[in-house]
């Protein structure tokens, strides 16, 4: 464990808390994308299979339990208990352009061709474009409101964090896995926008609002 | 050895 890991998974945890605050506090899910919390939910279950047959730590434990926990929990409050708030006519990316890409490629690019090892693949693949429906989502409203904007960055900036985490655990410890790499590269590439936008506007206590 | 090093990344 180093700093950049601890910090990327300590903003990873506050992305979801925020997110899950603000539906609850405000009983409403408006401007936030069922299709990139199903995706994330997929991503969660699909990763931390290895719960059942490898132990690392009480902290990884714990972790994977509440990353897959509270997925499942954001899915159910969206598409069952504030339902009715749930902006499903902006919310229209097909997921299944996303979902069979990325199992194609894990079953191309991997490490083992084994179920467990696609699996993991897969969802490192599918998380790197999760978020594309919630950008989506906001660039067809043309806006979001700042809690939204801070969940995005707490959530883009937990895989630009691990990118450091890479870059020292390549030095340190001599270790790198490129398939986690490429995929943490994309992923934080495609929140570059966003991040300029929320360091332009919502930081200056603007609303974030895209140009016409 | 892969398996264990970086399955203890989440």
């Amino acid at each position: 464990m180093n700093i950049f890991r601890l910090l990327g998974d300590l903003s990873h945890l506050l992305a979801i808390i925020i997110l899950l605050l603000k539906i609850w506090k405000t009983r409403s899910c408006a401007g936030i994308s069922g299709k990139s919390q199903i995706l994330f939910a997929i991503v969660y279950t699909t990763r931390y299979l290895d719960l059942f047959t490898t132990f690392i730590s009480a902290y990884n434990t714990f972790m994977k339990i509440i990353f897959i926990a509270t997925s499942l929990a954001t899915v159910f409050l969206m598409y069952v208990k504030f339902k009715a708030t749930y902006d499903h006519n902006h919310d229209t990316f097909r997921i299944e352009f996303l979902i069979l890409p990325a199992f194609v490629l894990a079953l191309l690019i991997n490490h083992e061709l084994s179920p467990v090892e696609v699996l993991w693949t897969f969802s490192i693949y599918l998380e790197s474009v999760a978020i594309l429906p919630q950008l989506f989502l906001v660039s067809k409203t043309g806006e979001a409101e700042s809690i939204t904007s801070h969940y995005l960055f707490a959530l883009g900036s937990y895989r630009g964090l691990y990118l450091f985490n890479w870059i020292y655990r390549y030095y340190a410890e001599d270790h790198y896995d490129l398939i986690a790499i490429v995929a943490g590269l994309v992923q934080t590439v495609l929140y570059c926008d966003f991040f300029y936008l929320y360091i332009t506007k919502v930081l200056k206590g603007k609303k974030l609002q895209l140009p016409a | 050895n892969r398996y264990t090093i970086v399955k203890d990344e989440l």
